[in-house]
């Protein structure tokens, strides 16, 4: 989803 | 992982490693705001509270930890380290914390992605963490003598958030349904506050002259 996909930066 | 994204983390670690060397080893931290590095910590503890729930990768949990512990710890050093906090132009670095925090606070309970804590914390990290190196950049302006490992300190974080933007256009063109207004919007306006110190920076390079800010 958008908000994992998201999350994978620092 | 593309090529940009790695660099900009290693730019940002090479940032951090450099502030660390100075506070360390010269035990000073002249020129370095107080304000922008406990602005940098709450970003940090705001935005990696998954770091307990949801595993990405091990590079991405150790990168989370060794950011969360070199922005406490060099906190730490500035507020409570006998020799290094003595070097803190506390006179000079009054910008105020509120300032920043909560119209940044109040932006991410109004526009976030999802409203749930997690991504109401997250999108507000994202936020203060674009305007964390205010205060930093008005200590700079203020400071008649910048040293070079404060130049250099802050021309890393600044190059980290250019390759973040080129890191997020790659990722646009090579991944489906890539589109992150929130973190581009922010890291763009972050990036920009960099625009004046890049220009400063690169004039003293080239013409080989310390580097100065007008005030």
């Amino acid at each position: 989803s958008a908000i994992v996909s998201q999350h994978d930066e620092l | 992982m593309n090529i940009f994204r790695f660099a900009g983390d290693m730019t940002h670690l090479a940032s951090v490693l450099v502030l660390l060397l100075k506070i360390h080893t010269i035990k000073s931290c002249a020129g370095i705001s107080l304000k922008t590095q406990e602005l940098y910590a709450l970003v940090f503890a705001t935005r990696y509270l998954d770091l307990f729930t949801d595993y990405i990768s091990l590079y991405n949990t150790l990168m989370k930890l060794i950011f969360l512990g070199s922005s406490f710890s060099i906190v730490w050093y500035i507020r409570y380290h006998k020799i290094v906090r003595r070097s803190y132009d506390k006179d000079q670095d009054t910008f105020r914390h509120y300032f920043l925090v909560l119209p940044c606070l109040l932006l991410a309970l109004l526009i976030n992605e999802k409203f749930t804590f997690r991504e109401v914390m997250w999108t507000f990290s994202l936020y203060l963490e674009a305007v964390a190196i205010l205060p930093q950049l008005v200590l700079l302006q203020r400071t008649r003598n910048i040293d070079n490992l404060t130049g250099q300190y802050v021309f890393l974080l600044g190059a980290y958030r250019a390759l973040y933007i080129l890191n997020w256009i790659y990722r646009y063109f090579t991944e489906p349904h890539y589109v992150h207004w929130i973190t581009w919007i922010s890291g763009l306006v972050q990036t920009l506050l960099y625009a004046d110190f890049f220009y400063y920076y690169f004039q003293s390079w080239k013409n080989n002259v310390k580097l100065e800010l007008p005030a």
